[in-house]
């Protein structure tokens, strides 16, 4: 992990989240077990986009659990962080595969949340077109934000942006969504101002991303649609049930 | 799916909901 150190120039709302940020060993140990079948005590053996999807269910609750700790959002009432949540899901858990492979940091494999590495040949063969096609979106992006030397503070900045990304006539308090909104946003334009004063745009250049980090949650909702029409979901599948949720 | 009070999500509502949890 990278490690992180105070120092100037970092806005107090950064350092939170830092600290808010689950332990990705932890993470990784958790969802392991999770997909373990109990009985036999050994790995479980679906079919593997069964196992994705168990995989993604299981990193949904990492996030869910992640923003329960998050100020303001633990401060808002169930039915707000329902709202909230029922607005970003996806977006969360395609920022959150971005930024694995932004560590990963290697352009011909993808990493799992579980520690397994594929390789994209191996996804070219067995995903399918539509899923590949997703993948290799988002390896562009990917790129995109390697280049723009995407850091710790910055993502940390940005998946608080995604979460309370929500206009705030959807929710019943507003003033405190309001605040978090502005309060984010003027400390990523302060960080990257301080610490990329070279790169006079980078705030603009890293909201631009998040747009296509909408556009490719979009299309891995009509992705996870399409199976579930063609009946391929497993069942009780907290995404799909997110899918079908009444949006705001 | 199933659905939670109000046509939202039941197991998002599992959990978010501090008395769901506890259980």
């Amino acid at each position: 992990a990278e490690p992180f150190s105070g120092g100037p120039g970092v806005p107090e709302l950064i350092l939170q989240l830092l600290q808010l940020e689950p332990d990705e060993d932890q993470v990784r140990a958790r969802i392991v077990g999770c997909l373990q079948d109990p009985a036999k005590g050994r790995p479980d053996q679906p079919a593997p986009f069964g196992l994705l999807c168990r995989m993604a269910d299981q990193t949904f609750i990492s996030i869910v659990d992640w923003a329960r700790r998050c100020m303001v959002f633990k401060e808002l009432e169930v039915a707000d962080q329902m709202t909230l949540l029922q607005n970003c899901w996806s977006e969360l858990l395609v920022f959150d595969h971005i930024y694995r492979q932004i560590q990963h940091g290697k352009e011909g494999s993808i990493l799992l949340v579980t520690g397994q590495e594929v390789e994209l040949t191996t996804v070219a063969a067995q995903a399918g077109s539509l899923l590949h096609g997703l993948v290799l979106r988002a390896q562009e992006l990917v790129l995109q934000l390697h280049a723009l030397q995407l850091d710790r503070q910055e993502f940390v900045c940005l998946k608080f942006l995604i979460l309370f990304s929500l206009d705030v006539k959807f929710l019943n308090n507003h003033s405190l969504v309001k605040d978090a909104q502005e309060k984010a946003n003027a400390a990523l334009l302060d960080y990257t101002l301080c610490h990329y004063p070279h790169c006079g745009d980078k705030f603009q250049q890293l909201l631009l991303c998040l747009v296509e980090v909408r556009a490719l949650s979009m299309q891995a909702k009509e992705y996870l649609y399409h199976k579930h029409l063609g009946n391929e979901m497993p069942r009780n599948n907290l995404l799909i049930e997110m899918l079908q949720a009444k949006q705001t | 799916p199933c659905q939670g009070a109000a046509g939202r999500p039941a197991i998002l509502y599992a959990l978010l909901s501090p008395s769901v949890r506890a259980v």
